[in-house]
């Protein structure tokens, strides 16, 4: 997947982006980490991103944009940017009955963006 | 630290309005994904934090994290290095859970912790354990004997004045440390019924003769505080789907 770092152009890319629990005030009861990637994607996905190696978000979308470099676009739809890759993430917190939780949270990282 | 405009001369420069609000409202929306993936309606509001030092003998005990000294946490993942990122199939949660004494009850065995699934309706106990250390005190002993106890843990089905349960455990004690309980059925029981509380009962049998002493809730010693620690899953344990 591409980074958006200012030379992907536009085109759906992940941008990062993150949050220090200190500056917003919720250290105190985040044990661990002390900050989370709330990364996000963005970007267009047009018609010759379907070429692109890596673009593709599933094996469903490679099938698809290869019928689209063909010319018989199945339908008009264009694709959209999403998550192609989500990471878990483990969280260490007290919860309201001070009690100390160790959680493993699935599919709560962007680790990379592609075009669906 | 959010500074406001009248005060800070180059504050206003830098982002127009429209994209600090935007910065504003994305991060609102990252504390709601935070919060609703932790099964939770607003943050907890901690107005007395758990002793530090119950808290970093627990994690100390606990394989799940690195204590450092200054009490910050290393998550170990899986190859290794610290960070918080590991692959899990399923979402597991661990909980630690400090004794608490309730002033109505005048037995200084009483104890119970407060414990909930975490707002996780359908979280499956798959292992909890009380930890509990004893003491040894300097009595003299006869040649030859040894310290050998048996502890009683009661527990309370959830409801007031419902049965009791006993976990028993007969324990050889060389020195002061801590040993484990196990009580899953007795966890399974309260996040069951969507309860929020587990009342114990702690008994020794010849901790007196063998100069023993259990340490219970005591705010002089926090370090010993006994806690559950309570492994659970998401998912009913019934219909599990293994990924292949």
């Amino acid at each position: 997947g591409l980074e958006c770092d200012g030379s992907s152009g536009g085109l759906c890319c992940r941008q990062q982006f993150y949050i220090d629990f200190r500056l917003i005030g919720w250290n105190d009861w985040i044990i661990a980490p002390s900050g989370y990637y709330g990364n996000y994607c963005e970007g267009n996905c047009p018609a010759y991103m379907a070429g692109v190696p890596g673009s593709a978000s599933s094996f469903h979308t490679a099938v698809v944009n290869q019928y689209r470099m063909r010319g018989m676009s199945p339908g008009s739809v264009n694709s959209c940017c999403i998550p192609t890759k989500l990471s878990t993430m483990s969280m260490l917190y007290f919860d309201d009955e001070y009690n100390i939780v160790k959680r493993d949270v699935p599919n709560m990282i962007v680790e990379e963006c592609g075009c669906a | 630290q959010t500074v406001s405009r009248e005060t800070c001369a180059s504050c206003g420069l830098g982002q127009p309005d429209e994209s600090r609000q935007m910065n504003v409202d994305f991060l609102e929306a990252v504390k709601r994904h935070i919060l609703s993936r932790l099964q939770m309606k607003e943050r907890p509001n901690i107005t007395h934090p758990i002793p530090k030092a119950a808290m970093v003998t627990a994690l100390r005990k606990l394989h799940s994290g690195k204590v450092r000294e200054d009490g910050r946490v290393e998550i170990p993942n899986l190859d290794g290095h610290a960070s918080y990122t590991n692959e899990v199939e399923e979402e597991t949660s661990e909980i630690i859970s400090f004794a608490e004494t309730d002033e109505l009850l005048s037995s200084k065995t009483s104890l119970f912790f407060a414990i909930s699934n975490e707002g996780n309706q359908n979280l499956h106990v798959s292992q909890a354990n009380l930890w509990l250390y004893f003491k040894l005190l300097p009595v003299p002993l006869e040649k030859g004997s040894r310290r050998k106890v048996t502890v009683k843990v009661y527990y309370q089905e959830p409801g007031v004045g419902s049965k009791w349960h006993l976990v028993e455990k007969r324990v050889e004690l060389k020195r002061n440390g801590w040993h484990t309980f196990p009580l899953t059925d007795a966890v399974q029981l309260v996040f069951g019924e969507g309860e929020r509380r587990q009342n114990l009962d702690v008994r020794c049998e010849g901790c007196e003769g063998a100069g023993v002493l259990p340490a219970l809730v005591s705010p002089a010693d926090d370090a010993h505080r006994p806690f559950l620690v309570v492994r659970a899953r998401a998912g009913d344990a019934k219909h599990r789907i293994r990924k292949r």
